[in-house]
């Protein structure tokens, strides 16, 4: 089973095309491992990607070099994963019951 | 029966398991037929709500072609039971039933929910593998023949919006596309994705308005003020063009080139606070909703059969 501990998903808000040209190079960086739920479109949408610990730093400071706007929306995927499983399980039993 | 929870995510099994109760609990309205078989070869199976014989007008609510998008599986198993319950207690899911056939496929790619479940929570496309290809899988919202391979397509196995090596390569795809064909009067087709709160309906492999838009355009208006009647839910609306982003070879385009004029794409919650692990207290809320911009779908389909 993959893991994704330390797994951080980032909402990053882009205000033009040119931070949107910027995102794309980011979207192309295979070396980041980065896995973005929703690509980029238009500079109105959002777009949410998930982070792997290894790739934090370098993304926050990419990021920060060419003043991407972005939020932390999700703190430690491994856990919210955690917790769904556990929920799965636990209705599981229920259901049994 | 209270022993199926709809508020909670389940395994492919128990979403099996309960298609099978629903026709069993109703066997004068609901039937689980199988249309195929997935590429590991699980079974396909639709939901039939019918209350006559032959092949009625119909409509086609598909969930989750994208394994990991599980509030549309979720939404897709509560609604099967939301039809057999409201039929002969509300007024428009009867006199819908009472001409139109329902049928409804909760979960369009079990290969890819399975793996979603058991290896990789993210894992979008089907499990299909081409001898010599690495990568696994192919966008089966991208494989429908509609301006296959064009924009908004990938033809890198490994991408996400990879389109598949020809149409209809995905059993899964063709398993729907030879049922429709076969049945030949389907009048609305209705696919159902998250997220992004979104209410589509074709072009998405050109920003060519359809002929129909002005209709299709006030239908999915509509159906997203009722869907924000309940709970504040705000939806965009519009072509698959110019709400997201071009994509070619998506279900509704080919429904729609295909005669099937209601065509739409629902993009159910969030807005990306949680995106693919929507928590399951968001199920029934976003079911309800769902269900209220269904229905007003639904209703005009009844009211301007063609």
């Amino acid at each position: 089973k993959e893991k994704f501990n330390g797994h951080q998903v980032f909402q990053i808000k882009v205000r033009d095309g040119e931070q949107m040209n910027k995102l794309n190079e980011l979207v192309n960086m295979e070396n980041f491992k980065l896995n973005f739920w929703k690509l980029p479109t238009t500079p109105k949408r959002s777009v949410d990607v998930v982070v792997p610990s290894s790739s934090l730093k370098l993304v926050k400071s990419f990021l920060e070099s060419h003043g991407l706007e972005y939020s932390i929306s999700i703190e430690d995927l491994q856990a919210l994963l955690d917790e769904e499983i556990k929920e799965m399980k636990h209705n599981r039993g229920k259901e049994r019951n | 029966n209270g022993n199926f929870n709809y508020g909670a995510y389940h395994s492919l099994e128990e979403l099996y398991q309960e298609m099978d109760r629903i026709a069993s609990d109703y066997p004068n309205l609901a039937s689980r037929q199988e249309i195929g078989r997935s590429f590991e070869k699980r079974p396909l199976y639709v939901l039939k709500f019918s209350t006559g014989k032959g092949k009625r007008p119909a409509i086609w609510l598909n969930a989750g072609i994208h394994s990991r998008e599980w509030i549309s599986q979720a939404t897709g198993i509560w609604i099967a039971r939301k039809i057999v319950s409201d039929y002969g207690n509300e007024s428009s899911i009867t006199s819908i039933l009472d001409e139109m056939d329902i049928f409804l496929m909760p979960v369009a790619n079990p290969d890819g929910y399975v793996y979603s479940q058991t290896k990789n929570r993210f894992w979008r496309k089907t499990r299909s593998r081409v001898p010599g290809i690495q990568c696994v899988g192919v966008d089966p919202n991208r494989n429908w023949n509609a301006s296959f391979s064009g924009e908004g397509a990938s033809n890198d196995p490994c991408s996400e919006a990879y389109h598949g090596p020809k149409p209809h390569s995905e059993i899964e795809v063709k398993s729907v596309v030879d049922f429709i064909q076969n049945h030949g009067n389907f009048k609305s087709f209705i696919d159902i994705h998250s997220y992004s709160q979104l209410l589509m309906y074709p072009y998405g492999y050109t920003c060519k308005h359809p002929r129909d838009f002005a209709e299709l355009d006030q239908v999915a208006h509509r159906a997203a003020k009722a869907l924000a009647s309940l709970y504040g839910t705000s939806y965009r609306v519009g072509p698959i063009c110019s709400t997201i982003y071009m994509a070619s070879g998506s279900s509704i385009d080919w429904a729609y080139e295909n005669g099937i004029k209601y065509a739409f794409t629902f993009e159910l919650r969030d807005t990306g606070h949680y995106g693919f692990l929507l928590p399951a207290q968001q199920i029934l809320p976003t079911a309800e909703e769902t269900w209220l911009a269904l229905k007003v779908i639904m209703k005009h389909v009844h009211h301007h059969l063609y």
